[in-house]
């Protein structure tokens, strides 16, 4: 059973405290902030004011009793440093600091931090990807160039059969899965359903809601999704 | 052929930039600090200082002519908001705004965002993720609880069979693919090499570089995979 602490409650560091306790761990958020601090007071098992750079505070309030820390300090590049050496020297046994440039990652990893994360670089790396293949929405890379791909169904295939539309001769795609989502009329208003139909036959019309989940090269991918 | 601006290179927007030129796209990339532009001249089509709060300065540049533009400034709202307004009065179809909070968001909104981003956020949330299931790499959500998932193998299947493990009877997952990563020895030194087996026999033996791509239940996934 995991227990977090997150230290740095600015935009990144709250989201993650919040993120972990929706999912249900137990996660203790701290900040010298005590604006920072009440605006997670409900969402976390327990929120302290404190100056991580201060290992007596520290071990007073037992973040030292935590499996996982993560440094969010963003701005204060000596305080998150400090923060990181000091969480190690108490002996948490993973330690996660962010970072904003190859050389503080170096300083951090020399100071014992286990991973080092970059938040803003991160995001606009994926948010490059996703503006690069707009219709697929995720991917799991199998060989060099097959996929698993999640993408939303090309017009061109709406109301025809998988078996009229020849998709593995014309694509040499394969479709695992595919998901449906539907509007019910129920007594207190409509509903959305989602059904999924997993290795779907020929007769299977594809339909305007649709999303499928397919395995064939990425270039084919592309090819089918961008029609 | 979609072209990019992208405006503020701090560290979300000049790695957003870097990964789109990285991917074949035409980047435009634009601030009007001149040590962030040279920053990224060899790595964009286009590096360009100038103030994006300024009308002429922008259509002098041509950095209306592109489909989709990122306005990346962070710190300066009101550079933000002017930049956003300004780009869709020139006519350009999608811009894509940076927000730190609900009502950031709304504001861009209101002045003509297509859509809103917020980096640091939305890394909180898949790190958050990533340590909650930390050995599920990647996946896919089919119906609500069944995923297509890619995770390391766990140690009690090394040197087993997949017929001998009985996977799918003990776990109702099917796995689909096993990807191997061997090391080759070449004549100038070792190079990694990755093979994947698709749709796996039961003979197939688990070895410990796998990773294996399944489908199943999340928490059967989580079981499988926890061990
Ligand atoms: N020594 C410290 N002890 C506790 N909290 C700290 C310390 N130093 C900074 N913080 C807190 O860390 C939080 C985030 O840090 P900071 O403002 O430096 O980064 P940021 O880059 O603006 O964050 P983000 O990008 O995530 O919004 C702030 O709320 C700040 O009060
Ligand atoms: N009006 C403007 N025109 C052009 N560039 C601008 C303008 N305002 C700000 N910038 C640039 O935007 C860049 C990033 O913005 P800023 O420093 O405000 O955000 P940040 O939150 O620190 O960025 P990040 O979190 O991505 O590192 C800076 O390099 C800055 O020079």
């Amino acid at each position: 059973q995991q227990r977090f602490a997150v230290i740095g409650l600015g935009r990144f560091g709250r989201q993650l405290a919040i993120s972990l306790a929706e999912r249900g761990a137990e996660v203790i958020a701290v900040d010298m902030d005590m604006h920072q601090v009440d605006a997670v007071v409900n969402e976390v098992t327990h929120a302290v004011q404190l100056d991580s750079a201060d290992e007596d505070a520290l071990r007073a309030q037992g973040i030292d009793n935590v499996e996982v820390a993560i440094v969010a300090i963003g701005e204060n590049f000596e305080s998150n440093v400090l923060t990181t050496a000091l969480l190690k020297r108490l002996g948490v046994r993973r330690v996660i600091a962010r970072a904003s440039s190859e050389i503080q990652r170096q300083i951090l990893e020399l100071i014992g931090a286990d991973r080092v994360v970059f938040p803003e670089a991160e995001s606009g790396v994926r948010l490059a990807q996703s503006l690069l293949v707009p219709d697929i929405w995720r991917y799991i890379p199998l060989s060099g160039d097959r996929v698993v791909a999640e993408l939303t169904s090309p017009k061109r295939f709406w109301g025809k059969s998988i078996g009229a539309l020849k998709i593995r001769n014309r694509y040499g795609i394969s479709i695992i899965a595919v998901k449906r989502v539907r509007t019910v009329e129920e007594p207190n208003g409509p509903t959305t359903e989602e059904t999924v139909d997993e290795m779907p036959g020929p007769d299977y019309v594809i339909g305007e809601q649709d999303t499928l989940i397919v395995v064939g090269k990425g270039e084919n991918i592309e090819r089918l999704s961008g029609g």
